[in-house]
């Protein structure tokens, strides 16, 4: 492997970068599916986390342009040079440029460039590293077409990289596979949401300054967004993750980008459709799906797909109900009711919240079900529902499954 | 000696620019000794050789030049 002179680096592990423009040769969901992949590449062997900004200046700039394209360095038409980037610097630093002469494509076909290995690659340059002299590393300078699917890098690149950037921090995994359906069970006293009496509420602590992480067992702590994830649950706030499994009693704290480096902070909403091992993510007018750490191709999606009339421009909250394969969709006052199999919003919604769910008057912040129950929860509390009955079962704090 | 072909000449030039592009190959335009540059291109030839595991000759082979046609990344291999 080998750096550029004086060993250029990124001197934080928040790298951030945007796309701005496409390629015609592919979807655009497929390029930036690519450029994500080729972040994560780099992400899981180091402490550097990527997110993509859309407008502004990002730290990579990723563009396609053809001939003169405003550096030193023009493109040459098809073949012959296919991109090139810049080491890392403010300006044109880390900026990656890719030939639009080439044929752009996600496949590893002959006729075309796979902009996955070139992205990942060039990104190689925007973080530092030069060419390998190894055969068969990626940061070899000769493009070699091969199958991307579980493409590793080789341990040249992994050296060079490191020797910029260190290994990564413990990052926390995720379970490989669902876990086995969790059937209801009494919860054990760590698990059980305590009910908060005022002997109970935790002493008030005043830390110094704000910590940049709220404290798990701050009484006016809400959530963005909170959802199970392979018999684990995950709560959301701004671009941090409390992680509580059923097989740890402690609370896991993580960052959105150390499972999705390539998602942005601040999700809306969320939510498991156990049965496809899938977690759904959504952020104003978008949304993503994810398995485990990969984002499935073509999101983000606009929630318009789902059936939201135009005039819904981001959700509250979101529950998917295992049993009834119906995923409840909460907005202002209202809710939605999707069939999962039909994949198609149920006639007769919207309807009002307060309507359906005794005791919910008001907005939802973030919704969640386990073991047969629902959670709404709206600021700094929790309601726990029987869905059957649609009957309030009691109040607590939000909070309280982290065992304050 | 023969007089180069055309395409030999081309070839040539390819390999020039490809020289400049990627191994930092700076040939003196008005250099009064034309033999200078050419030891000076075989000098940079056998660099591109070595890098890419090639057998180094300074000469500008068929190998040498099948390696410099592969589509490739524009960032030079060598740079000063």
């Amino acid at each position: 492997y080998s750096t550029f002179p004086q060993s250029p680096r990124w001197k934080k592990e928040e790298v951030t970068y945007r796309i701005l423009n496409y390629t015609p040769d592919m979807l655009q969901a497929d390029v930036e599916e690519a450029i994500a992949r080729a972040f994560q590449l780099w992400s899981s062997v180091t402490p550097l986390r990527f997110t993509r900004l859309y407008n502004g200046q990002a730290d990579i700039m990723i563009s396609f342009a053809a001939g003169f394209h405003g550096d030193f360095y023009s493109f040459d038409g098809p073949g012959g040079t296919l991109a090139h980037a810049y080491p890392p610097s403010n300006g044109i630093g880390g900026d990656a440029h890719f030939d639009e002469d080439e044929n752009w494509t996600k496949f590893t076909t002959y006729n075309g460039f796979n902009l996955f290995l070139v992205a990942a690659h060039e990104l190689g340059h925007s973080l530092g590293l030069g060419h390998s002299a190894v055969f068969g590393a990626l940061m070899y300078p000769i493009y070699m077409a091969r199958d991307t699917r579980d493409f590793r890098l080789s341990q040249d690149d992994i050296d060079g990289i490191q020797v910029l950037y260190g290994p990564p921090r413990e990052s926390p995994v995720l379970p490989t596979k669902a876990f086995p359906p969790q059937n209801p069970t009494e919860m054990t006293s760590a698990e059980a949401p305590t009910e908060m009496s005022p002997r109970e509420e935790p002493t008030e602590t005043t830390p110094s300054k704000t910590p940049t992480r709220p404290q798990d067992c701050d009484p006016h702590l809400t959530f963005d967004a909170i959802t199970t994830l392979r018999g684990e649950t995950l709560f959301f706030k701004g671009s941090y993750v409390w992680r509580k499994s059923p097989y740890f009693s402690d609370v896991e704290h993580d960052t959105i980008s150390s499972f999705w480096p390539s998602l942005t902070a601040g999700f809306d909403a969320a939510y498991e459709v156990d049965k496809k091992d899938q977690v759904l993510f959504f952020k104003d007018d978008q949304y993503w799906a994810v398995s485990g750490y990969s984002i499935e191709a073509g999101f983000p999606k606009p929630i318009q797909n789902l059936g939201f009339p135009t005039s819904v421009r981001k959700i509250d909250a979101a529950v998917h109900d295992q049993n009834t394969k119906k995923t409840y969709f909460f907005v202002g006052d209202k809710y939605w009711s999707f069939s999962e199999n039909t994949q198609s919003m149920e006639r007769g919604y919207p309807r009002k919240i307060a309507a359906d769910f005794q005791g919910i008057g008001h907005t939802v912040d973030a919704a969640l079900q386990k073991n047969g129950l629902f959670y709404f929860f709206h600021g700094s509390n929790q309601y726990e529902v029987d869905i059957k009955s649609k009957k309030l079962i009691r109040i607590m704090k939000s909070n309280s499954w982290f065992n304050c | 000696f023969p007089l180069a072909t055309e395409k030999e000449k081309e070839d040539e030039q390819f390999a020039k620019k490809y020289l400049e592009n990627f191994y930092d190959f700076k040939e003196e335009k008005n250099s009064l000794f034309k033999s200078k540059n050419l030891n000076h291109m075989a000098e940079k030839i056998r660099e591109m050789q070595s890098f890419f595991g090639l057998e180094v000759t300074g000469e500008l082979n068929h190998k040498t030049l099948d390696m410099m046609k592969k589509p490739r990344c524009g960032i030079p291999d060598i740079r000063s």
